[in-house]
């Protein structure tokens, strides 16, 4: 039990580190156990640098920032114990464009390797853009949804009816 | 799917390999959507589904339209499916999960045509991890949840990963 | 003490209906004292229905929903005693174009009829495309911020670097 | 404002009439900005700030740089201001709010090139309704609030608006 959850932690450690890299396009992060000896108890801490920044605490960042923080450690739990399905409801609405993209290469990447169905929800054009296939959620009958297959000049259409 | 939320007609949604985006404007019910999975996964909290009641799911009518009684969501998986674990007990290339709710009466799981316990069909998919509350639904508004976390709870979800 | 309250009570209930159906193109909405003979101990509930949809409660609205909710009764407490400035982190963030359009069509209003200075954060072309001055942070040196004056075109292509 | 959080370099922002958009990449201090204005405000909170402490509004360093020793702020309100409650007690038409923090003392705020407690420059905003506390500074990820919170809390809101 111990010996499985302390070699789970180095799994998702490392996969932590090299996406949060990835991520950041730099900087350096980490996981921390507050205990090793009695690891069902401790607490799983967590030391994020974005580049260049010197970072005094976690709650400091900004919120771009803790949502890409977020993803990388979501992503590496995931890695260490792949998943059919990973469904993600506007999870890049914090995120500027350049995040986006590096934010939607990772789960383009994660997919093909791990065979994982993404399910991802999102009012972000460049999103929409990498998707290999969209379904949008129309209520043309007031109060009642649909689910309609589209193509994405109809999807980012759609983003502007109300 | 069918009578889940603002889903007051019936809808089919086949998640195929890769990316698979939903898009639509404010309120259409993509995010109700992502819920019928959670839900029909086994999803006991009412509050983790922005209700009071678990009633609250059932398609409550709307401008043109009464209430129905009844909400039901089924889930078909086909395997095989990536991660240690298979799916289903048999090791069976597919396996239907069905979850039924009906006003004044409690929630019925079907699981490949067999009725089944809320905590079956939970566990049946945290054996996979991508169950209602594992680290692979991500809600709306919830990614911040692995930064502004205690210690303790997230040292939780790296034992679900392991 | 009690007649002044009362009487904002009317004041910003008045704003807030008419906003709400502003903001929403339709539906309706209204705030509650929950005891009106002391109202310094009471509770202030709101009732929302978008238009064409019954309600159960606020918790069902959706992301977009309950921040355009959140705006109108924001917009109906500032129209009641109006500020010299209001600043507006990222609001606009789980909003569709619409209704990022309708929330901008609103403040402008605001800021000609009561005179008040709004400074607002965004990431949204839309909303940058309407204010009447941008400026730009940025960090061109790692770990430092930078104020610049900026125009619309290299406002869109700040959100595209890091 | 100058060694106020990640602005490393003094920074000087005019707002004028109407709508003034604050733009940028993640993490490249808009918020921070938005912060500086809540803090010489008279916000209390460090944890309001994001901060564990006070001191961590005082910038720490970056990539290529030491950090500083002081944090400070100053704002300048020119008249004639809106709403029924003029900004300053001698009804002058402009006034000075400053505030500093150096490392290991306490926040010393001045008005009007006066010493003035916390106390008095909250009450100073308070009155005209956009002090730190108020309605009319939404931070980032707080528009939730107005729906989320308990109808205790939203009458306050609504006393500040009497
Ligand atoms: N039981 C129900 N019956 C009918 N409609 C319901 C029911 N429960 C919720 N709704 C409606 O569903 C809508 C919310 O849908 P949902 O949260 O899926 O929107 P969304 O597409 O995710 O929007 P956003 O982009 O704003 O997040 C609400 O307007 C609510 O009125
Ligand atoms: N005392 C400090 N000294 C130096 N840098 C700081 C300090 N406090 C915070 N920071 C830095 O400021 C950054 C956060 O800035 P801010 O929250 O303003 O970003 P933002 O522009 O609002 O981004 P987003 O679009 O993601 O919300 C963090 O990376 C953090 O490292
Ligand atoms: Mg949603
Ligand atoms: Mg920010």
């Amino acid at each position: 039990g111990r010996e499985r959850l302390l070699a789970a932690f180095d799994d998702v450690d490392g996969h932590f580190r090299r996406l949060f890299v990835r991520l950041f396009g730099g900087g350096r992060a980490h996981l921390r156990l507050t205990d090793l000896d009695d690891p069902f108890a401790a607490g799983l801490e967590l030391d994020a640098s974005p580049p260049g920044k010197r970072l005094a605490s976690l709650s400091l960042l900004s919120g771009g920032e803790k949502a890409l923080t977020a993803l990388a450690l979501l992503m590496a739990l995931f890695l260490a114990r792949p998943s059919p399905l990973c469904v993600l409801d506007e999870v890049d609405a914090p995120l500027d464009d350049a995040n986006v993209e590096r934010f939607v290469d990772l789960i383009d990447e994660i997919a093909t390797a791990t065979g994982t169905r993404f399910l991802v929800v999102t009012h972000h054009p460049l999103t929409m853009s990498r998707m290999h296939r969209l379904f949008g959620v129309t209520m043309v009958e007031r109060g009642v949804s649909r689910l309609v297959s589209v193509a994405l000049d109809e999807a980012i259409e759609l983003r502007a009816t109300a | 799917m069918s009578g889940f939320k603002s889903f007051g007609d019936p809808a089919e949604l086949l998640i195929e390999q890769g990316l698979t985006g939903i898009v639509g404007p404010n309120g259409c019910g993509k995010s109700n959507l992502v819920e019928a999975l959670r839900w029909v996964m086994g999803e006991s909290s009412a509050r983790g589904l922005r209700g009071d009641e678990m009633e609250d799911v059932i398609f409550n009518g709307a401008a043109g339209r009464a209430p129905f009684d009844l909400a039901e969501v089924s889930l078909r998986l086909r395997g095989p499916v990536p991660g240690p674990t298979s799916l289903a007990p048999t090791a069976a290339d597919e396996i239907d999960v069905a979850r039924r709710l009906g006003r004044g009466a409690g929630s019925t799981f079907l699981v490949a045509g067999q009725e089944a316990r809320a905590r079956d069909v939970q566990l049946l998919f945290a054996d996979a991890g991508s169950g209602a509350r594992s680290a692979a639904i991500v809600g709306q508004g919830q990614i911040g949840f692995i930064v502004e976390a205690k210690p303790q709870e997230r040292r939780r979800l790296l034992e679900d990963a392991a």
